[in-house]
């Protein structure tokens, strides 16, 4: 059986928010280790990879490694109903076909349960190698999604490149172009408002911008976001979750034929 | 033409 019990309930509805959109139906993966998922969207561009490690969680108990499969959509909407401050605890069966969501205020005064029916998901679990990337991109989260959200208004793709000047987004479309370039930027005064670049060797890559606005959608997770870069390979954008774990999308790149 | 690849043109099922 798992048990698991999160104080800071509003953890996983963001959660929940940062995925949604992007994948329908998934398998959550209870083991020892924490509550994980690993899914790609429907048309198989892009992944999302989740963990939250059990150390993060006040009360963490699994038995056995099993998986349970969700409907987001659903699931997001039982966790709507959890206010902000309420801890949240879920509880499941190997082989059972619901699960429990229980909320409790932070007094204690209100009680609320809610049973989600499970479904059975097939899904293929993808092997991710392990890769030393190009260039590795660390800035404000929030500055990412007005990046992304800026170009989007123009185009629908954006070449991300990072040379020794800096990281540039660009993107064009019928009305015309754009180029963001954000430089490496330590001297602020708190260190998760500064970009900071690491490159070892030049990299261009593009990608479609729709889906780069769905990872934005992770930004209330954390005041930074990581975007690790490669030739030809897909791009992680990386979102920390404080003390528990993370939420990692990788996105297929657009290639010339 | 930039064509759109897909996730599993890089990682494999494991």
């Amino acid at each position: 059986m798992l048990e698991l019990r999160l104080v800071q309930g509003s953890l996983l509805k963001k959660v929940l928010e940062s995925i949604k959109d992007l994948v329908n139906d998934a398998n959550f993966d209870c083991s020892a280790t924490g509550f994980s998922l690993q899914a790609m969207d429907s048309s198989h561009v892009a992944l999302v990879s989740l963990l939250l490690r059990s150390e993060g969680f006040e009360h963490y108990r699994c038995d056995k490694n099993f998986s349970m499969g969700m409907n987001l959509g659903n699931m997001s909407k039982m966790l709507k109903c959890a206010g902000n401050d309420d801890i949240i605890t879920i509880k499941g069966d190997d082989g059972g076909d619901t699960i429990t969501f229980m909320f409790e205020s932070p007094s204690q005064d209100k009680i609320a349960d809610f049973e989600m029916k499970l479904m059975d998901i097939d899904s293929e679990h993808l092997g991710i190698p392990e890769a030393e990337y190009h260039a590795i991109v660390r800035m404000p989260s929030a500055e990412f999604a007005r990046i992304c959200k800026d170009l989007s208004s123009i185009g629908d793709t954006v070449i991300i490149s990072v040379t020794k000047e800096g990281v540039k987004f660009s993107t064009k479309g019928d009305i015309g172009t754009a180029n963001i370039v954000c430089r490496q930027n330590t001297t602020v005064d708190k260190p998760e408002e500064a970009t900071i670049i690491e490159m070892q060797e030049p990299v261009s890559l593009t990608f479609a911008l729709r889906y780069m606005n769905s990872f934005t959608k992770a930004s209330p997770l954390s005041n930074t976001v990581t975007i690790s870069l490669s030739s030809e390979l897909p791009v992680v954008v990386e979102y920390k979750i404080a003390e528990m774990g993370y939420i990692r999308y990788y996105l297929a790149p657009k290639i010339e034929d | 033409v930039n064509q759109q690849r897909q996730i599993t043109n890089f990682f494999s099922p494991s």
